[in-house]
């Protein structure tokens, strides 16, 4: 099973044309991994980004290098997923 | 112990095994009302079951909903379970719903991708394609809505496998699309597409391959506006709404612009909610208010139809 322990979601505010086409150019580099829950369509609209816990460093310096800015919206993926699970055992019971 | 749709929790995820017992144990509590019908296989060969709702009558006008197309938006499948359960027991009770199964048959796909679904549970919680082996690729899986044959192939999908929005080697490559639009075109008199997704917020309508309006464009908006707007009255949940392309992105090959360019008007996509913290990973407690909030826009729009024939 796929863990994604200390991933995050960032949650991304572009202000403009050219930095969502910043963040589509890092939503291409395979080397990221990174994976957009929620598209980077237009300034001022949210996007949600997870990125694995190897590129978080990575991510955040290119995100402030170019003044994009954005906020930790899941601190911990696998935090969730455990609780999310644990509550499916629960309920199961 | 007797299964009974009363002991299910609505509040709480479910793996496909407990959803398939579960739609078996609602049948049987409905005979009159509620059969399970296989439209087809999916590409690891397991059955696409279908709700049907029908109170008689032969090849009666149809509503066809569909949830967990992207099989990590388990909101969708959790609301989708709620969802047949309420339309099961609220015929008889509910005026609307009642006059709707009346005159029209409802066809519930409630697990539209099982085999990511199950995947899901088991290996990757974040999947959200199909599973089907991409010839020359280690990459596994197509996008379901963009794999439809409507604009398919443009900008607003991708060419690669490794892609989340991968469009497939060909329209309806999928066995899980190639089903539903088997159906739709087999029955011939389905009057609207509801494809419920998350997540975001939105009640979209055709186009997404295209950013011109589509030939009912006023209607469709005005019908959406209502449905948002009843829906935000329950807790004050904010959906936008509007075309695909205009209130998020290019996007081809999807399943309401190919519904509704195969005759089917009332063609939406739900997004449905994320309070801004938990995107696809939302607390199961969240199951019952989102499902809630979510009913009496699904009902604006199936009155709607029923109302307006064509």
């Amino acid at each position: 099973e796929q863990l994604f322990v200390g991933d995050q979601v960032l949650r991304i505010t572009a202000r403009d044309e050219e930095q969502i086409a910043l963040l589509r150019v890092l939503g291409e580099r395979a080397e990221m991994q990174v994976d957009f829950w929620r598209d980077p369509t237009r300034p001022h609209h949210p996007a949600d980004l997870r990125v694995p816990f190897a590129s978080l460093q990575a991510v955040k310096f290119f995100l402030e290098s170019h003044s994009i800015s954005y906020s930790i919206m899941i601190e911990d993926v696998q935090e969730l997923l455990d609780e999310e699970k644990k509550n499916m055992t629960k309920s199961r019971r | 112990t007797e299964r009974s749709t009363s002991t299910f929790d609505f509040a709480s995820y479910h793996t496909i095994e407990e959803i398939y017992d579960w739609m078996d144990v609602l049948v049987d509590d409905h005979p009159n009302l509620i059969s399970k019908i296989e439209i087809g296989r999916s590409y690891e060969n397991r059955s696409l079951y279908v709700m049907k709702f029908s109170t008689g009558g032969s090849n009666r006008p149809a509503i066809w909903l569909d949830t967990g197309i992207h099989s990590r938006e388990w909101i969708t499948q959790a609301t989708g379970v709620w969802t047949a359960n309420k339309i099961a027991e609220e015929y008889g009770q509910d005026p609307s719903v009642t006059a709707i199964l009346d005159s029209m048959d409802i066809f519930f796909e409630i697990i539209a991708n099982p085999d990511g679904f199950v995947f899901t549970h088991s290996s990757n919680r974040l999947w959200r394609k199909t599973r089907s082996i991409n010839a020359g690729s280690d990459c596994i899986g197509v996008d379901p809505n963009r794999n439809w044959d409507a604009g398919f192939g443009g900008s607003g999908s991708s060419s690669d496998p490794c892609s989340e929005i991968y469009r497939g080697p060909y329209a309806h490559s999928e066995r899980e699309v190639k089903a539903i639009v088997d159906f739709i075109h087999g029955h011939g008199n389905v009057k609207s597409v509801i494809s419920i997704h998350s997540y975001s917020q939105m009640l979209l309508f055709p186009y997404g391959y295209k950013r011109g309006p589509a030939a009912h464009h006023q209607e469709l908006n005005e019908l959406a506006k209502k449905a948002v707007s009843d829906l935000a009255a329950m807790y004050g949940t904010k959906y936008s709404y509007g075309s695909i392309a205009d209130t998020i992105y290019l996007a081809d090959g999807t399943t309401v612009d190919w519904t509704y360019d195969n005759g089917v008007k009332y063609s939406f996509t739900f997004e449905l909610r994320d309070t801004g913290r938990y995107g696809f990973l939302l607390p199961s407690t969240e199951i019952i208010p989102t499902a809630t909030e979510t009913w009496p826009a699904l009902l604006d729009i199936m009155v709607h139809v029923l109302e307006n024939p064509y």
